[in-house]
Formats: structure tokens, sequence, C-alpha cells
């Protein structure tokens, strides 16, 4: 497992930065994301794939009263596939419109998705491996966040209470700050250990947080990012010898 | 700039200059005297909140002003996230299941 990992660096794998309007869609963008950076990363090619498909072709038809990451996959399955952003684009408002699905030529499409098991370590290694994961947090912390690494507690972000879908893109680690104990002189230690963090992809606009991403604290199931861990697969399942368990 | 590294200065910022930054910034307006007092209000109780955050924060985050400073807790939730669930799926406006019960 490499010690950083972030998925902006490869070109055509990280679109940009999207902006949910007045469209609680959150869920539909990080499904987006997720199929756009398999994509890229499998077939060497730059997609954009259409967010109000999977607004308006999912079981409920009115994505923008909000939905699951789950139903946007089986969104993708159902319709064999997503049309291009150009072709259908994001209309950003909250009105059901009729699913355009047949209409569009699919730019993109999918084999099937899995959830990952609830631990950092696998999921750090999933990414690094295999590509970006959509996620599913506690958003409470993130309206007044500007930047850095957000680390909590379940006192001060409790890792059960998980309402916004974004994209999980890298981690890294930060180097060891003196920190604001230090200042303060409160009680606390401040860290000797750098402190390792994902890298997340928000659908707030490029104002937001750092350029439209975030940071939360790795190893800490920081605000529940181990939760809701899926993506999607794109590439054929590879033919497995036969194993035969004694 | 973040709360931490507000630079202290002789004269911090008076709370309505830093109100009408964030209006420049973000391009917001709004539509009557009792409208721009509830918004400043709210700003200030984001700004405060921020300043928690940040002391309660075990990691290097920084908080303060944000496109989203004149919003409630609830209108932002109800922008941009959704009610919460405790232990079920994450609700983003849906609940878990079908309505009806015996529907496919």
């Amino acid at each position: 497992m490499p010690p950083r990992c972030d998925w902006r660096k490869l070109k055509g794998v990280i679109s940009p930065i999207k902006r949910q309007e007045n469209c609680n869609c959150c869920w539909a963008m990080a499904v987006a994301g997720n199929v756009e950076a398999l994509w890229g990363i499998r077939y060497n090619r730059s997609v954009q794939v259409s967010v109000q498909e999977l607004l308006d072709c999912g079981r409920c038809g009115d994505g923008c009263r909000g939905g699951f990451v789950w139903d946007a996959f089986i969104t993708v399955l159902n319709n064999s596939g997503l049309a291009s952003e150009q072709d259908y684009p994001f209309r950003g408002n909250s009105k059901p419109h009729k699913c355009l699905a047949k209409n569009y030529k699919k730019v993109a499409w999918i084999q099937d998705f899995i959830m990952l098991e609830d631990n950092e370590q696998r999921i750090a290694w999933y990414l690094a491996t295999q590509g970006p994961i959509t996620v599913t947090i506690n958003m409470k912390l993130l309206q007044q966040y500007q930047k850095g690494v957000i680390k909590a507690t379940p006192a001060t972000c409790d890792p059960q209470l998980v309402d916004h879908s974004v994209l999980l893109v890298g981690f890294g680690k930060r180097k060891s700050v003196a920190g604001r104990w230090a200042e303060a002189g409160s009680s606390q230690p401040h860290p000797r250990n750098p402190i390792p963090y994902w890298i997340l992809k928000n659908s707030w606009g490029a104002e937001w947080g750092e350029k439209g991403y975030f940071r939360l604290h790795r190893g800490s199931n920081t605000c529940g990012i181990t939760k809701y861990p899926l993506t999607a697969r794109v590439d054929l399942p590879a033919k497995k010898r036969p194993v035969s368990c004694p | 700039g973040s709360l931490r590294n507000q630079d202290p200065g002789p004269q911090p910022l008076e709370l309505k200059q830093v109100f009408t930054l964030f209006q420049i910034q973000y391009n917001r307006s709004y539509s009557n005297p009792e409208e721009y007092a509830r918004r400043l209000d709210i700003f200030a109780r984001n700004l405060a909140q921020a300043q928690q955050l940040e002391a309660e924060d075990l990691g290097t985050a920084e908080f303060g002003v944000t496109p989203f400073s004149d919003l409630t807790e609830e209108e932002f939730g109800q922008l941009y996230g959704h009610r919460r669930m405790v232990g079920e799926a994450p609700s983003v406006g849906r609940k878990v299941g079908s309505e009806e019960s015996g529907e496919s």
C-alpha cells in the first residue's frame, strides 16, 4: 500500500467539482464521480456522465428530494449505462423530469457494484489499487469548514448519523503540527506523529473548502466514513481459477 | 481567513464589516432590513460556532466564513444534507423501504 494516493494527479480521472444547486443530489454526484473515475482509470478515457439521468431514471424518479448511492448504481445497471453530461445535462432544480435515458447513447457503464468492509485499511488499499469510492458521512462539521484535516470524536460528529454522500479520491499524511493545544497550553499533547487523512471530493462548488475538496482524519472513522463505502466495478470479472475449499 | 489566522490587528473587523465582505464575496443580498438583521444574527452565531469547532477539533481543521455562513443548521441540512435516521440507511430525504406494505 503506498503511503499516499491522490487520483486527482492522474489526468482524465477526476472531473471538475460539481455544484448541487437547488437539488439534494449529493448521492447522484458521488456515483457519477465514481463511474467517471473508474472509467478513466480502466479505459484511459475521460468521460463526464449524466447526473440528471440518475435523478430522472431512479426508482422514485424525483432524485432532487434525496436518494441513496445504491439506488444510483442500480439505475446505471437498469439503464445499461449513463449518457454523457453534454447530451443529458444537469438541470439543478428540484422539479422531477421524465426519464430520457433511452434517447441517448451511453458513454459509460458498469458490471456491478460492491460495498467494502468497514475497515479504513481495506478501504485505503482498495482506493489505491482500484480507484475512488463513494462514502456517506455525517456532514455536521462541513457548514463552517474552511481547510485542514477534520478529526472529530463520536460526540462532535456522530458516525451513526450519516446524511451526505461524497467521493473518496485519495489519502495522505500531514506533517505533525504544534497544534492549537500547544498555543492554548491545554493538557492535550500536541501530535508528534503526522496526521493521516482522507481526501474527499464534495459537490458544493469549488469556492467551498479546499477548492471543493476536504480532508478527514484517517483511522478513527471520523464522521462515519466507513459506514457505507460503495463503488462500481467496470472491469469484466477476470476468470478466476476455481478453488476447492477442504 | 479562518479565525485562527485572522490577524488580531489593532482593531479586529467589526462583525458588520465581516458580514459585508461575506455578502460581496458570495453575492448575497437580502430583501428587507428585517431579513438582513436576521441573517446578520445567524452569521454571528455561525462564526461563534466555527470558533468552538476549531477549539474542539483534534486535527488541523480551520473553520470560519464559508458560502453557507448565513444559513441556519436546519436550512443548511435541508439544502445540502437531510434528516438523520439513527442507525438506518442515510435518509437523504427518503424513508428506507417502501411506504405500502407488501410492495415488491
